[in-house]
């Protein structure tokens, strides 16, 4: 049980973590990185968004929404998470993604729990934020597939998005309960198996907000890192969307290596509100019925 | 998509911004005017002699939204930029053909 | 309701404003704006030396009116606007869906 | 007719003009703006303090253009502004119904 627990933590700590690395160097190409940081590897903030180093950003902060949705309703209600989701960009968020913008935007006019399937929903939104969801369902398979799909279409109607929040979800679920890095393996293979584009290796370059990007940089960094901080690190290293794809690997590194393998330098930086509040959602998360 | 452009009084800017952020309506471009309306001018002095400026400053907004957003961005609008006195402003609507986001080419909707 | 944007020569601002309110439309925005066109930019004279501005400052007005008044008030425009000379500037009319009053609420041609 | 509406990053201004006048399209109008969008705004040093300014300064480029040349122009002024960063600017088509040269009263496409 205590590892599972270390587990879980790790996950939800691990988005956090990479989040607030990643974003001093959102947006920029691995060139520029090495030019300003040579190996960018400690949460010291700025980058296009001005941030006060630990500080995170809309992947934590919409991942927090979600799992304070879930532990206020006892488990599933899609129009609380929505509810969540409109408060949270009625807060001025320090960043909101466009297609959430979108999408929040809807159900606010609209009320409706998702948009049409849409071309231009092809990002890593609905995917960033799936952690708290993975913690209060790792007993049930069943009721995490259908929530899973439910919160991202709330942002996210796109066929890749979908899949890729299932199978990164999954992998996230098994690693928690005890799976190791071979049955994630056996995973990414049936996901690349179904959907070739997300092949991963040789390591395409792309580490865009486009789905197929984030994965195949999360995925190719996860297998071959062997430690939270060397998955994080190459990840961010990547640059682009750099921390979307931190806080993804992070959840995978976390899920893997555990909490007690995250560096604590980059913990004790992390803002302490952050913190405090993502160890009272897993306690809250783990509880829930979904997890017994 | 509609494009709202708002001529108001230049103190009112801030709670216009945050009338539409309250609709997550963050991105806009704003325009430093001279409105001519019902509202006169004032009387400045200009080295000791009094004359007529017949203009006033204004901003002017303008935020281009999907066409199901735009009732409820003129209503947060209106409520933010009134004050009851003459030269509140004005509220003008345009329908907008196409949209392009220039950084990733993006088109439509998902432009905005 | 119809807007008609103008791009003049600045210092014609004054007889196109009373060409309008002629017409009894008082209620114009005015936008101070670069142009470049046809009329080339002119030569200045900065600390001695000759350096060639390649814009050259216009003004824009955008009124507002109904559809019926279009016509007298695009001619009034060009009618004071005219100097002959090249550069004197556009005359653009666009269609507006809808205009709000700010401080009454009004909507439609009541706000104009 | 249609208008385009470019709002772009100000050292961008030349690199557009360069892009349309290849298209043959000389006469545009340019405008200084304040952008509020995803790109933040920054901080600036005022007697010793730092304190944040919320909007950047954009550059508003409206162009007239026959139907036919919309397209090319839309991607001439996406080729020459883009940069890649966050704060690019957007593009707004519009129909414009009449146009007038103001020198010589020729409507239409001729006027521009
Ligand atoms: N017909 C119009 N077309 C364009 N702008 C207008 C028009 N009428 C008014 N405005 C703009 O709206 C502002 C406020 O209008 P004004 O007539 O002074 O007050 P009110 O709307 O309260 O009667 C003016 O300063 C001007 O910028
Ligand atoms: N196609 C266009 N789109 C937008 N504004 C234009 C266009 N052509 C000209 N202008 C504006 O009109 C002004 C006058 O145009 P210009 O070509 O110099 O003179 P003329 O119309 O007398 O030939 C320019 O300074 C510019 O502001
Ligand atoms: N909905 C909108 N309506 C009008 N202008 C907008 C809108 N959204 C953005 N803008 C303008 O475009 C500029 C760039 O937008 P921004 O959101 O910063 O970047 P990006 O398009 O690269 O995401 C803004 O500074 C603002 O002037
Ligand atoms: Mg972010
Ligand atoms: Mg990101």
């Amino acid at each position: 049980k205590i590892e599972r627990y270390d587990r879980a933590l790790g996950a939800y700590l691990g988005v956090a973590v990479g989040d607030a690395l990643g974003a001093t160097v959102e947006f920029m190409l691995p060139r520029e990185i090495r030019h300003l940081y040579g190996v960018h590897c400690e949460i010291v903030g700025g980058g296009w968004l001005k941030l006060k180093p630990g500080r995170v950003t809309d992947d934590t902060e919409m991942s927090l929404a979600l799992g304070g949705a879930l532990i206020a309703a006892g488990g599933w209600d899609a129009y609380a998470v929505a509810d969540a989701f409109v408060a949270w960009l009625k807060s001025k968020p320090v960043d909101v993604g466009n297609t959430c913008r979108r999408g929040i935007q809807r159900y606010m006019m609209v009320r409706s729990l998702s948009g049409p399937v849409s071309e231009s929903d092809g990002g890593n939104g609905a995917l960033m934020r799936i952690s708290p969801l993975v913690l209060a369902t790792l007993n049930d398979d069943m009721a995490f597939r259908r929530q899973a799909l439910e919160q991202a279409h709330i942002t996210h109607n796109h066929p890749l998005s979908d899949i890729a929040t299932l199978v990164l979800g999954e992998m996230a679920r098994m690693l928690i309960n005890g799976g190791g890095i071979k049955e994630c393996r056996v995973l990414a293979n049936a996901l690349l198996t179904e959907y070739p584009r997300f092949r991963f290796d040789p390591y395409p370059g792309r580490a865009s907000g486009y789905i197929v990007d984030t994965v195949q940089t999360v995925l190719h960094h996860f297998f071959h890192g062997d430690s939270f901080e060397s998955c994080v690190v190459a990840t961010v290293n990547c640059g682009e969307d750099a921390d979307t794809t931190g806080a993804i690997v992070g959840m995978l590194a976390g899920a893997l290596y555990g909490a007690s393998a995250i560096p604590v330098r980059w913990l004790d930086k992390l803002d302490p509100g952050v913190v405090t509040e993502i160890r009272q959602q897993v306690d809250g998360l783990l509880e829930l019925p979904g997890s017994q | 998509m509609k494009k709202i452009e708002a001529i108001i009084k230049p103190f009112k800017l801030e709670e216009v911004r945050e009338g539409l952020s309250a609709l997550g309506v963050s991105g806009l471009t704003v325009t430093e005017v001279k409105g001519f309306g019902r509202q006169k001018g004032h009387t400045e002095l200009y080295r000791g002699a009094e004359y007529v400026v017949d203009f006033l400053p204004k901003a002017k907004i303008e935020v281009v939204v999907p066409t199901s957003l735009v009732e409820a961005a003129v209503d947060a609008i209106v409520k933010a930029a009134h004050t009851g006195k003459i030269g509140d402003g004005k509220i003008f609507v345009t329908t907008v053909e196409q949209v392009v986001r220039i950084r990733t080419g993006e088109t439509g909707e998902a432009a905005i």
